[in-house]
């Protein structure tokens, strides 16, 4: 039935993961669609130009090394001065609930590394944020490797797999991963005052998670199938008989 | 009875002569995910293209069809046990996947692939 809401069909077989997922996560029909633009909604557009095709196809080069990527763009940020000419910002990330199928893979940063803003030019860089309680903040000494970005040479991609997962990934419920945004002015420039409460950082920084489906694998730890008990009883019987 | 129906195989098959177009086969479909209802959350591709599989399934099943061992029989006990027991029926055999760029509701922009969303061959 064209341009009807699919969803009641598709409730009648809740348990397969598209129909879930297609339950679950897309907007209602009565929603406005979600505004994305800017550089997270083209950076995606090229990631996905290099993985697939106009028709949808995967390409069989490609080199992304995941069945899902998930660009996750920061709650809020604050904004504020330390000394001299750095500006940090605080950007939090909501990660959703861990489902079990899906494995995560990698955790990749992404941002500009030079901004250039107010005709000032910055560099920037990102730290993982560990807050140890809720006095006191403390700046963690991990940190990842950064290189640029395989898509555009104005990215820089910072791999914070390990952080995540041993950080966050493992808590159950609300879970936000808190990263500094750090920016330096470059010489010549030191000792203005820039208008940084005015910018925001959702379009220089977010927050790339890659996973891999496990959902078959899934299935098959939690129900065996009947025939392969069938054949472990009838093999272990066999090992009895010819011990016996 | 039964040799009789599986002779056919060596020979050409008379029964459905005329109604070749008929016959199990791969039938191109494109939709667009508009036509879905799905347009305000999937950004690319615009046009998908399951495709699906329609058609006779023979009575005496061609090689090329990859039918199982179970069609075979399930087409013999139709013929010679119980008329309440189908033909088997005409499905797709091997699927591809498609990769889908989409926007969910908290604004995250998500790239995935799912498995199976294409039909390339049909069986009986």
């Amino acid at each position: 039935k064209v341009g009807q809401p699919s969803a009641a069909l598709l409730a009648e077989a809740p348990t397969l993961p598209l129909i879930q997922e297609l339950l679950e996560e897309a907007p209602g029909k009565q929603q406005r669609k979600p505004q994305v633009q800017g550089h997270p909604m083209r950076y995606m557009l090229e990631l996905y130009q290099r993985s697939a095709d106009a028709h949808g196809h995967p390409r069989e080069n490609r080199t992304i090394g995941a069945t899902m990527v998930r660009l996750v763009r920061p709650l809020a940020n604050i904004a504020r001065t330390l000394r001299g000419p750095q500006y940090i910002q605080t950007l939090d990330f909501p990660l959703r609930p861990n489902r079990i199928a899906y494995q995560l893979v990698r955790a990749i940063m992404v941002y500009h590394h030079q901004v250039y803003l107010a005709g000032f030019h910055l560099s920037c860089h990102v730290e993982p944020w560990v807050q140890k309680n809720t006095s006191n903040h403390t700046l963690s000494s991990e940190r990842g490797s950064s290189k640029p970005s395989l898509l555009s040479k104005a990215w820089t991609e910072m791999d914070i797999t390990q952080h995540v997962q041993q950080r966050l990934w493992d808590h159950k419920g609300h879970r936000v991963l808190q990263l500094r945004f750090i920016c330096q002015q470059q010489k010549g420039s030191e000792g203005l005052q820039l208008p940084w409460h005015d910018t925001s950082s959702l379009d220089t920084a977010f927050l790339l998670l890659y996973f891999n489906d496990t959902y078959k694998s899934v299935q098959k730890a939690k129900l065996p199938p009947r025939g392969q008990e069938e054949f472990k009883k009838r093999d272990s019987s066999l090992f009895l008989h010819r011990a016996r | 009875r039964a040799a009789i129906i599986t002779s056919k195989i060596l020979g050409p098959t008379q029964e459905h002569v005329g109604s070749e177009s008929n016959q199990c086969s791969l039938h191109h479909f494109q939709v667009s995910f508009h036509q879905l209802g799905w347009d305000h959350w999937i950004i690319a591709p615009n046009l998908y293209t399951p495709n699906y599989c329609k058609g006779a399934c023979p009575r005496v099943l061609r090689y090329g069809l990859n039918s199982p061992n179970h069609a075979i029989i399930q087409n013999l006990v139709n013929e010679l046990v119980d008329q309440n027991v189908p033909q088997p029926s005409c499905v797709p055999y091997k699927y591809a996947p498609i990769s889908i760029l989409l926007v969910e509701a908290n604004g995250s922009i998500l790239y995935k692939e799912y498995k199976d969303m294409i039909a390339q061959s049909c069986t009986c």
